[in-house]
């Protein structure tokens, strides 16, 4: 590894950032994701935390632009150069710029996420089939609206899921207008504009009136790339035009003709002879989480590598299972050196993929109609005899205790095991001596032995005071006593007598357990060590209530 | 028979990365991530210069240091990559 000259770093630790704008190519939640990710990278192995910011000046700002995007080092079009990051330090140093030429994906393709329809925001599953024609890209097929749509399984025939795909029809993105839809025609300088136009800019980026006169109403945002449509070339974000005319021959799909790099390109119009407008096809597109993983190394103070498996090499490579390499790791940790213990402020969630609702709950359970890695925050998580259940919206998982590769069973329905339990679950435990189970949800709880229960029941009778009105989460200590959590305090609950000790409770949550959330949505014990859950993280705790483990509930304790 | 396929190269317009030749491309390729710029500063013929700033730029992508504009060299140097340079100035 390498360190910029005088080994730049920054002098404090708690390093913020913040996201200009965004690439049309990619939803912005999987962008800000993937930057979430990005620094994750650095913070599993160094003291370092990444905060983001919304407004003002961060350590890192991060923008998308092509060409000359105002610094000495533009960008060159399509492939090539994809990005560059400044060495830590104020200004310009420490910001990170990402050629928004390129394709930018996870590295494996388009990835669609969905709007609407009835997938709650599902990515779109290429290839699907409708009515016996197998689809590879969104299509506007089966609907008058001339809205582009996926199916996000693959049949939609058979599932009926669908959301609806990036178009200007739907939302802009940035601008003024809060992302509402183009409005075609409209009016710009007394011309009228059809579609979305990069007239009028000279970064290239399309954008579209919202109303149908930009020139009285000034409202306008800038229009999503389509997941047909080109990059690079002169005309970014349009789609092919089958057929095509180029040097008098008629082109039906993406052709490398005419190119000494083999590239696939297509005309964005009929005739690429008479209008010269051209971009190249959809590829693989690059992976946006390796690229800023990549250059966040450059905002923290890492120079380029020559070992070529590193991070900080300074090519890119689609890795699937991306690990950092020892080099990066001894790299960072020359700066800043090693993560230990807590890290005391959280990653800032981005808005979750899934919003929680109450459908219609299906008679037999689909294990693809409720899939795991898709639930971002779960009701509840607890140990029930040894494993591991996950609470969500009516169903839960349970994941047997043997390690980190325990098997994973379910979607189960909640209401078919413990038949009085309502939707959502707030906390749940079990009560060692008796083996008797308690559930909460909201100012109630149940107490479940086999398929007898008692409750609902309020929470005021176990002692609670009324201004507690949920319990967030429960821990058992020793045989007979039990936390409940709720807000940033806990109190402790006698299982024998169930009433909470009077003396010395509540006490603050981050008082006795240092450096995990103030606010946990929930603890467990699990494998010999206590577990907060906070969002979509874990905090583990050693039996000296050192925190030895933060990560992804997902990632470490899911196979997702 | 089958006429030979002529191939014909276009420019296209807004398409930044040109058909340039091998060595057109290693030169763009040295001077923008700073293997060319402080050799040619120290008063050496292109060539020379370009051998070693090709060395240079081979030792430090781990590839073999031949000082040649070889296949793997050229590859390398068409590659996706990161802006910043590997050689400061």
């Amino acid at each position: 590894y390498k360190t910029f000259e005088g080994d730049l770093k920054w002098d404090h630790n708690d390093v913020t950032y913040r996201i200009l704008n965004y690439s049309p190519d990619l939803d912005s939640e999987l962008t800000d994701d993937a930057f979430a990710r990005a620094f994750k990278v650095w913070s599993d192995v160094t003291p370092l935390t990444f905060t983001r910011l919304y407004d003002g000046t961060a350590d890192i700002m991060i923008s998308f632009g092509k060409g000359d995007h105002g610094d000495p080092y533009p960008f060159d079009g399509k492939d090539g150069l994809l990005a560059h990051a400044y060495p830590p330090g104020k200004g310009i140093q420490g910001d990170a710029h990402f050629d928004d030429d390129e394709n930018w994906t996870l590295g494996k393709g388009p990835v669609v996420k969905t709007r609407y329809g009835n997938a709650e925001g599902a990515l779109c599953h290429f290839p699907f089939t409708f009515e016996g024609k197998s689809y590879s890209t969104c299509t506007t097929d089966g609907r008058a609206d001339n809205l582009p749509w996926c199916s996000t399984t693959a049949d939609f025939g058979r599932d009926k899921k669908y959301g609806f795909c990036p178009s200007e029809l739907l939302y802009t993105i940035g601008g003024n207008a809060d992302a509402a839809p183009c409005v075609f025609p409209f009016t710009f300088e007394g011309k009228e504009y059809d579609g979305c136009t990069t007239e009028g800019r000279n970064d290239g980026y399309r954008w579209c009136a919202t109303t149908n006169n930009f020139d009285q109403d000034k409202k306008y945002g800038f229009c999503p790339s389509r997941d047909t449509a080109v990059s690079g070339g002169n005309s970014e974000g349009e789609p092919c035009h089958f057929p095509f005319t180029f040097l008098g021959q008629s082109y039906d799909a993406c052709t490398n003709e005419g190119r000494g790099d083999g590239r696939l390109w297509c005309a964005t119009t009929a005739s690429y002879d008479d209008d010269k407008k051209w971009g190249f096809c959809r590829d693989k597109g690059y992976s946006l989480f390796l690229v800023a993983a990549h250059e966040f190394g450059h905002a923290l103070g890492l120079d380029h590598s020559n070992i070529r498996q590193a991070l900080m090499y300074p090519m890119y490579t689609y890795v699937e299972d991306f690990s950092l390499h020892r080099d990066d790791v001894a790299g960072i940790q020359y700066l800043y050196g090693r993560r230990e213990g807590p890290v005391p402020t959280p990653p800032r969630p981005t808005t979750p993929f899934i919003s929680k609702t109450t459908t219609t709950t299906p008679k037999t359970v689909d294990p693809n109609a409720k899939d795991i890695c898709k639930v971002n925050k779960f009701d509840t998580i607890t140990v029930i005899k040894k494993d591991l259940y996950f609470f969500s919206d009516g169903y839960y998982w349970k994941k047997s205790g043997r390690g980190n590769n325990g098997e994973l069973k379910g979607p189960f329905r909640v209401s078919e095991r413990w038949g009085a339990l309502p939707t959502v679950i707030d906390a749940a435990f079990e009560d060692l001596l008796t083996g008797y189970l308690y559930f909460f949800s909201g100012s109630q709880f149940w107490v479940y032995t086999g398929q007898s229960y008692v409750g609902p029941r309020n929470i005021e009778k176990l002692g609670l005071p009324a201004s507690v009105k949920v319990v967030q989460g429960a821990l058992q200590r020793g045989k007979y006593k039990v936390l409940l959590f709720s807000g940033e305090e806990y109190w402790r609950m006698d299982v024998k007598t169930q009433k909470v000790d009077e003396k010395g409770y509540p006490r603050y949550t981050q008082n006795t357990f240092g450096g995990v959330p103030s606010q946990p949505n929930d603890a467990f014990q699990f494998n010999g060590h206590t577990y907060f859950y906070w969002d979509r993280f874990y905090w583990r705790l050693t039996s000296t209530k050192l925190v030895d483990r933060v990560g992804y509930v997902k990632y470490d304790l899911l196979p997702c | 028979w089958s006429l030979p396929l002529k191939s014909i190269h276009v420019t296209f317009p807004g398409d930044i990365i040109k058909n340039m030749t091998d060595m057109e491309l290693a030169q763009s390729y040295l001077t923008r991530f700073g293997y060319m710029e402080k050799l040619q500063r120290s008063g050496f013929q292109s060539m020379v210069s370009t051998t070693n700033a090709l060395k240079k730029m081979q030792q430090h992508l781990g590839l073999e240091e031949t000082g040649q504009l070889d296949s793997a060299t050229v590859e390398a140097m068409k590659q996706p990559r990161c802006g910043l340079p590997d050689v400061a100035n």
